[in-house]
């Protein structure tokens, strides 16, 4: 289990600190709001109300000593910048930083945050390639032309096993899980002979090129 | 290619809009601020300056005859709510809402609002999964406990085919991409011939224990 700093409960800093500390790590949360601080109290090892760009604020805390110090400070680009400042100043040795445009990422950068996070131009683009192809569960943005898709199962396959239709060595794509509607887990790993039914679901993954050609 | 409308050019919208755009699709986008849409014209298909809770204003538009109306007004909880209430007298089919909040998602739900999309929460809840396993490249939030990860090639695989390996039938694990530094793209699709070097980069999806299992 590891040690983190979140300084901003906006929706960012919230549910990430939550989350960390949901999966077993110990969260420091910052905020200037005393009522925010009150809200998260329960959920998060230790919460403090503080303002980042208070340098003699900042120094009473032990903040060299953790994992990682994030800043999820959106709408104040000058808060942000100070708090990142500060944060190096006082020697935290991993930073990473909510942008919430273009100019900030550059100014990020800059102070020498290399973990720079955008949620929503993500969310957006995600979003936009989802809507593209309406049957794409997951946009895989570090794989770029790549995506996972839910298929129905197509005509030709019912009957079949995955290892008869070898649809990788066919398409380059992989089947990594089968949903059986009327089951409520999917079906995952070894799942070479399993026999396809009309009602099964496909989850693929491969190059989007070929998953459009495989739905017709 | 489809018809969309976005209303609301913050970094959610202005993104979606730009991207889908950049997809091939037709896309209308209203925000009240006369500058944001100057900014975007030269990127969308029409940009329209309109106050989206104003009945009358919308009802000039051809809103009813897009495949999806995407509301991205986050903080202005109110304006949010009262164009879903027009969009909704104005006969769209499909609208999709961005939330901020646990009550915003609720209400929204009441409207009728099926597609609500949480932007800094699911980044954060994406984010908070990676910093707990570093070498996660993508969490995967449709199929839980299942990530995709970059493993660097173990000692006990080099010098072995996939083939040999059989870790989807060993461990229910699949390699979906390899990747040689020091070539340019990954190696993808039919890979069970492929013999493991020591500096081969494996792109593995699979149920998160096993994951953590493998990598030690
Ligand atoms: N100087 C500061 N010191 C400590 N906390 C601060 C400071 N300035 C702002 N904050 C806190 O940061 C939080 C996030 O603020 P803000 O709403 O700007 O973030 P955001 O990035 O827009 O939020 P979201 O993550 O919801 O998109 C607020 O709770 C605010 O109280
Ligand atoms: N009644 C309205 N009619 C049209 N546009 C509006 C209306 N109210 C707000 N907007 C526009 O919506 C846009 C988004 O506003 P806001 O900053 O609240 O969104 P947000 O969801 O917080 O943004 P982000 O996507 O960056 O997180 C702004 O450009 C604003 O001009």
């Amino acid at each position: 289990s590891k040690q983190f700093v979140v300084i901003g409960l906006g929706n960012s800093g919230y549910f990430l600190a939550r989350h960390l500390t949901a999966l077993g790590h110990d969260v420091l949360v910052i905020d200037s709001s005393p009522e925010k601080i009150q809200d998260i109290t329960a959920s998060v090892s230790q919460a403090v109300v503080a303002d980042s760009t208070r340098k003699k604020q900042m120094a009473s805390l032990p903040l060299n000593k953790v994992d990682s110090v994030v800043v999820c400070i959106g709408e104040d680009l000058e808060a942000s910048l100070l708090t990142v400042l500060n944060l190096k100043e006082l020697g935290v040795k991993h930073i990473i930083a909510k942008s919430s445009s273009p100019a900030h990422t550059v100014i990020l950068e800059k102070l020498g945050v290399s973990d720079i996070f955008h949620p929503e131009r993500d969310m957006a683009i995600s979003l936009a390639e989802r809507m593209n192809r309406p049957n794409m569960l997951d946009y895989l943005p570090f794989m770029e032309g790549f995506s996972i898709v839910e298929l129905a199962c197509p005509e030709k396959f019912i009957g079949k096993s995955l290892k008869e239709l070898s649809l990788t060595s066919k398409y380059g794509v992989q089947v990594i899980a089968i949903r059986d509607p009327l089951e409520t887990e999917p079906k995952l790993g070894n799942l070479a002979d399993y026999v396809l039914q009309e009602r099964d679901v496909l989850f693929i993954i491969g190059p989007n090129k070929v998953l459009d050609k495989i739905k017709d």
